[in-house]
């Protein structure tokens, strides 16, 4: 997880650069 | 289906999901096919390019590897609304996309090219291959213009597009899945309304192995990619340190 820390959070969030 | 790795999908089925993954790609493709028709004169002029070729080679990288990391978040997004995708374990999710992310990347760009012109849409323009010779990878670099022009030729629609990402990005023989059986199941679930789509559109038999083919390319294109990475970062370890995105150092420079 820590070495995948930002496509972790990528995956989780549910607002995404795409919706804004 | 019927629930193994050989899923035995209905019409109504294979439809549903094609339209699934096509709509989850039209929304997370960056560029829509019209917009980048109204661009398409939209080429570098001469003083532009040489502008490209005068940067230092960290800044050119630097730039590359903001605009790759801008599509891979995009690839996420496309990626988490393939249905059944986050039903993945984490990790596997984690291993398809550090492993796929740039191979989509790299079939989307296809969408963004123009073969008359031998042009992909970069920084705002059309450019041409000697934009990016500042990189100093002209082999990666001709290889990728290569990719494009030869999957251009297939001409493909925007659903053939989407399942063949997905199918991409769903590969079940990727090193480190955890629960393999399940990406299989996704993954020949995706073939197969790839396969229904293409006989539907009455494409030649042929279609489905040149694409087996250009899932071939896609990897070689990808360890070239991560030899020059390596060979560039040896010569300029800073520049990868302080200047590339955490995201791209994530996927790429771990």
């Amino acid at each position: 997880k820590e070495k995948h820390k930002i496509l972790h959070q990528l995956l989780q969030n549910s607002t995404s650069p795409v919706d804004l | 289906s019927n629930g193994d790795a050989s899923p035995t999908l209905t019409l109504a089925e294979h439809d549903h999901l094609a339209q699934i993954i096509c709509k989850s790609h039209l929304e997370t493709c960056q560029y829509l096919r019209e917009e980048l028709q109204e661009m398409s004169w939209q080429r570098f002029l001469q003083e532009e390019v040489e502008k490209y070729q005068n940067k230092p080679q960290e800044a050119m990288w630097q730039l590359c590897a903001v605009k790759i990391t801008d599509a891979v978040q995009y690839v996420v997004e496309f990626a988490k609304r393939i249905d059944g995708f986050m039903d993945l374990c984490q990790n596997d999710q984690i291993v398809l996309l550090k492993a796929g992310s740039l191979e989509v990347i790299f079939v989307r760009m296809c969408r963004v090219f123009d073969s008359q012109n031998n042009t992909v849409y970069f920084d705002g323009k059309f450019a041409s291959p000697d934009v990016f010779k500042s990189l100093g990878c002209d082999d990666l670099i001709s290889s990728v213009f290569d990719f494009a022009q030869s999957m251009c030729s297939l001409q493909l629609t925007e659903e053939e597009f989407a399942l063949f990402s997905a199918f991409v990005l769903l590969s079940a023989d990727r090193s480190w899945l955890r629960e393999k059986l399940q990406v299989e199941k996704l993954q020949r679930k995706t073939e197969s309304a790839l396969q229904h789509v293409l006989q539907k559109n009455r494409r030649d038999d042929g279609v489905l192995e040149k694409l087996r083919c250009k899932a071939s390319a896609l990897r070689a294109l990808c360890g070239l990619h991560s030899e020059k990475l390596a060979a560039f970062r040896t010569v300029y370890p800073d520049a990868v340190r302080t200047l590339f995105p955490p995201l791209y150092k994530e996927l790429f420079a771990a």
